[in-house]
């Protein structure tokens, strides 16, 4: 996270945290994370942790750690063999099966999906907050989790955007209407190592904060400007199809 | 040794008895028989009383006679001047004499024998119940035909018992009905119906007419009913005290009629039947009896069933009716089977909420589930109240017999993240 500070667990509850690769997702239920789909792609046994602040190996052996039971990658997701080379994150999205219910508390409860309406479609200007224990300004992964907020821009300034580095072509890259952009004020950011995170937006219609998974955080150019985001509302009758195909391991 | 007859002779007779002398004769002849005592001289001093000298006849203590002076016989044709008859075989004779006979008395001469007794007339109490036969030196009693006598040989008995009654119907008498009864006879009869029918005793009034009780209340004659461990009477009187319907609530029934020696009456006659034995209607709470009757008798089943809601349990099993029996001894089969309130049971737990202990499982009570507030609530709000339904399960009246699902809270942080813009 560029621009951001140190949080707590109890502020994203949701955050689980992917060991390898470094990662992010978010809890949606008792037996589903969804993260995005690079962060699975070719690992379909992640292991995954929730409900502590900290990624220190001590800390981790005391936090819940969550083993998969199966990985969805959404269907549309392009399997590529090299994915250093990759410039379509077009349906970045995935869904990983828990084996065993995670124990909901004040450390870990689920992010809620969007609804389908446009009021869940955040508007450029609206605020989100993302966390993660990604790459920092100052180091390129952190221990404790790090939280900014910032808000959704017109994908134009996503695909538009011109970095110092040359050998970035933006150009090349797909976007589509599956993709929020966000970001570009005072060097907020997600970065490495954040992927598979929710971008959090405030429900419209609650009156005590609560907050839904408006997206993913999926790639960038450089961190510290702008990040492109999967837009979960697109992929939410998916999310809930195939959860509702396949159940909860325990119920099988 | 007792004799058939006798002499006695006062000291010195024919000459002058002795002064101051004193003597005792004990006359006995065999049972059965009386003595004649008889004097044929009689030569004594007279004195007032007889209390100089004297002859005195004692049957036991009491005295017969006492004799003194002179006598001479009534008649011409009989030596006899004086006499005593007795019934008994006893007698003692005593010849008492003074400081003097100055006149030379010669005293008595006098001789015994023995005579029938006619025991059947002769005594103030009569010796048999029924006919007395007088004979030489005894008597014997005897009865009329049909009856017996009693090993007392002096009492008269009937042999009235052993009659079992098996019809459904019948009338029972006594013992030469309506001429008197038998004396000191005990008749006992039994009615015997098939199991399931109770005897049921009717007796009119008129119809009963036995030796009425004593000053204490004891009857001398009476009849007495027995049915199992009941017992109906003694009755006796004039008129049938008891009821004049008795049910037995047996099928069988004892009669004993028993009489004394005395006071013998018309007797008396009476009527039964079998009635099937009734079953009572008892009324069990949350039951209902099929078919509905005001009364129920043997054989007759019913069908009881439970309200909803209620339950017989039999060993392990539960079932919403049963089926009882009149049986022949007036009880319901299944009688200990109740209808009792359905148990629902312990509610079962469910995952990340918990459900209250309710203070009772039975029907009608109401549990309510919560779910661990605030990272878990209930997927359906109103599934929380559950009631103990009829069935036996706990229902939701909106998700039925489905548990409840705690499903988690999302989008909800502990703790708000707050400045993070600058």
């Amino acid at each position: 996270i560029f621009g951001g500070i140190t949080a707590k667990i109890e502020h994203f509850p949701w955050q689980v945290f992917f060991s390898n690769p470094r990662a992010g997702g978010a809890l949606i239920d008792e037996y589903w994370v969804l993260t995005a789909a690079h962060v699975v792609e070719g690992n379909q046994n992640p292991v995954m942790y929730v409900g502590s602040s900290s990624v220190q190996t001590s800390k981790l052996l005391k936090a819940q750690m969550l083993t998969a039971e199966r990985v969805f990658i959404h269907p549309g997701w392009q399997v590529l063999d090299n994915t250093d080379i990759r410039t379509n994150f077009d349906n970045d999205i995935a869904l990983v099966q828990l084996k065993e219910p995670v124990k909901m508390g004040p450390s870990v409860s689920p992010i809620c999906l969007p609804g389908s309406s446009s009021e869940y479609s955040p508007s450029v200007g609206t605020l989100g907050i993302i966390s993660g224990w990604g790459k920092s300004e100052l180091r390129d992964i952190v221990i404790k989790l790090r939280a900014a907020k910032l808000p959704v821009a017109p994908l134009a300034k996503c695909q538009e955007w011109k970095g110092k580095d040359s050998r970035v072509d933006v150009s090349s890259f797909v976007f589509t209407h599956n993709m929020i952009c966000a970001g570009g004020e005072k060097g907020v950011d997600s970065c490495q190592g954040d992927a598979g995170g929710a971008f959090a937006v405030q429900d419209p219609n609650e009156e005590d904060p609560k907050y839904y998974a408006a997206g993913l955080m999926s790639f960038g150019f450089q961190c510290g400007t702008y990040g492109i985001y999967t837009r979960v509302q697109n992929y939410v009758d998916w999310i809930r199809k195939t959860m509702q195909d396949n159940g909860s391991p325990s119920k099988d | 040794e007792p004799t058939m007859y006798g002499e006695i002779l006062s000291p010195n007779y024919p000459q002058v008895y002795p002064n101051e002398i004193e003597k005792s004769w004990d006359i006995e002849v065999p049972e059965g028989y009386g003595i004649h005592l008889y004097f044929t001289h009689l030569d004594m001093e007279l004195s007032e009383n007889c209390a100089y000298d004297s002859v005195q006849i004692m049957s036991g203590d009491v005295e017969e006679g006492k004799l003194c002076g002179q006598r001479t016989s009534k008649s011409p044709n009989s030596p006899v001047v004086e006499e005593f008859q007795v019934p008994y075989n006893k007698l003692r004779v005593i010849f008492k004499s003074d400081f003097s006979n100055e006149e030379r008395f010669t005293g008595f001469a006098a001789y015994y024998v023995a005579v029938d007794v006619n025991e059947c007339t002769d005594f103030a109490d009569a010796p048999c119940s029924h006919f007395c036969n007088n004979f030489m030196g005894g008597y014997f009693c005897s009865c009329p035909p049909e009856y017996f006598l009693h090993d007392d040989m002096r009492n008269c008995g009937v042999n009235c018992s052993g009659d079992v009654f098996t019809t459904m119907v019948g009338e029972i008498a006594s013992p030469n009905y309506p001429n008197p009864y038998p004396e000191n006879s005990r008749c006992e009869y039994q009615i015997l119906l098939e199991e399931g029918f109770q005897v049921v005793v009717t007796m009119r009034r008129e119809d009963f007419d036995v030796e009425p009780a004593d000053s204490e209340g004891n009857c001398p004659d009476s009849l007495i009913f027995v049915a199992g461990d009941q017992q109906f009477g003694p009755y006796c009187g004039s008129g049938f005290p008891g009821p004049l319907s008795i049910e037995t609530q047996s099928n069988a029934v004892g009669i004993i009629f028993q009489t004394d020696l005395t006071g013998q009456k018309k007797g008396w006659k009476l009527r039964y039947h079998g009635d099937p034995i009734p079953c009572p209607k008892e009324v069990t709470a949350n039951s209902i009896w099929e078919p509905e009757r005001a009364k129920y008798v043997y054989k007759d089943v019913v069908k009881i069933s439970c309200v909803d809601g209620f339950e017989v349990v039999e060993g392990k099993v539960g079932s919403t009716f049963f089926y009882s029996t009149c049986q022949s001894n007036g009880k319901w089969s299944h009688s200990k089977l109740k209808c009792q309130p359905v148990d629902c049971g312990a509610p079962e737990s469910i995952p990340n909420g918990k459900v209250e202990n309710p203070e009772s499982t039975l029907f009608g009570s109401v549990t309510h589930y919560t779910c661990e507030e605030k990272y878990y609530a209930m997927e359906d709000e109103r599934g929380g109240e559950y009631r103990c339904s009829a069935n036996g399960t706990w229902v939701n009246e909106v998700l039925g017999t489905e548990l409840p699902k705690c499903v988690p809270v999302c989008g909800v942080p502990s703790e708000l993240l707050k400045g993070v813009q600058r």
